[in-house]
């Protein structure tokens, strides 16, 4: 299941 | 947090810090590609936009500025400061080459089409092949020093490292992006030959030369 792009790494 | 990504973010650091160090205190940049480094502020500058919209952590905001600053130096003391030492007769890769079709494919794949994403989809293409520019001038001068192999060699272990924390985020949490993980692979492979040659040779305390 492709969550969107979690932005929490750098 | 898993402790890949904390590594991969601490490689990456040290390899920034290496190089900043390396240029400010033989107060030269040579064997270095500025092209590289002013894609690698690109990245940044695209990347972290929401550094003040978004706040994550103060670990994650931490480690935004000191890239964002660390670079913008970088740039500032090979354009600038220590201009002279710039070997740009080597450093001639076309960076257009690679922003050029890079902006395309982040306008035509990405996760979703707003402004704020599509520059986060150009900032992870650009960093898979802002490395270019280095590896290109040092395939041309045939030498690096050593200090600037170890700065590559943890640049690349930063993303090889953070497959493996995608590798672990997937099993643990389900969580993959598919375009972060195709471009960071990318980029890793970018980095096999040198990887190659650095473990053969630097390791062994050899002078990195690639054969002419």
């Amino acid at each position: 299941n492709e969550k969107l792009p979690s932005k929490d790494e750098l | 947090m898993n402790i890949f990504r904390l590594l991969g973010d601490l490689s990456h650091l040290l390899a920034i810090i290496i190089l900043l160090l390396k240029i400010w205190r033989t107060r030269s940049c040579a064997g270095v590609s500025g092209k590289s480094q002013i894609l690698f502020a690109l990245v940044f500058t695209t990347r972290y936009l929401d550094l003040f919209t978004n706040f994550i952590s103060m670990y994650n905001s931490a480690m935004k500025l000191i890239y964002l600053v660390c670079s913008y130096a970088t740039v500032f003391l090979m354009y600038f400061k220590f201009k002279a030492t710039y070997d740009s007769n080597h450093d001639t890769f076309r960076m257009e080459f690679l922003v050029v079709p890079v902006g395309g494919l982040a306008f035509l794949v990405n996760h979703d089409f707003t402004p704020l994403e599509i520059l986060w989809t150009f900032s992870i293409y650009l960093e898979a092949v802002a490395i270019l520019p280095q590896l290109f001038m040092i395939s041309k001068t045939g030498e690096a020093e050593t200090i600037t192999s170890h700065y590559l060699f943890a640049l690349g272990s930063y993303r090889a490292l953070y497959i493996v924390n995608w590798v672990f985020r997937f099993y643990t949490e389900g969580f993959f992006d598919l375009i972060a993980i195709v471009a960071g692979c990318v980029q890793t492979i970018l980095y096999c030959d040198f990887f190659y040659l650095y473990i053969t040779k630097v390791l062994k305390g050899k002078q990195l030369t690639l054969p002419a």
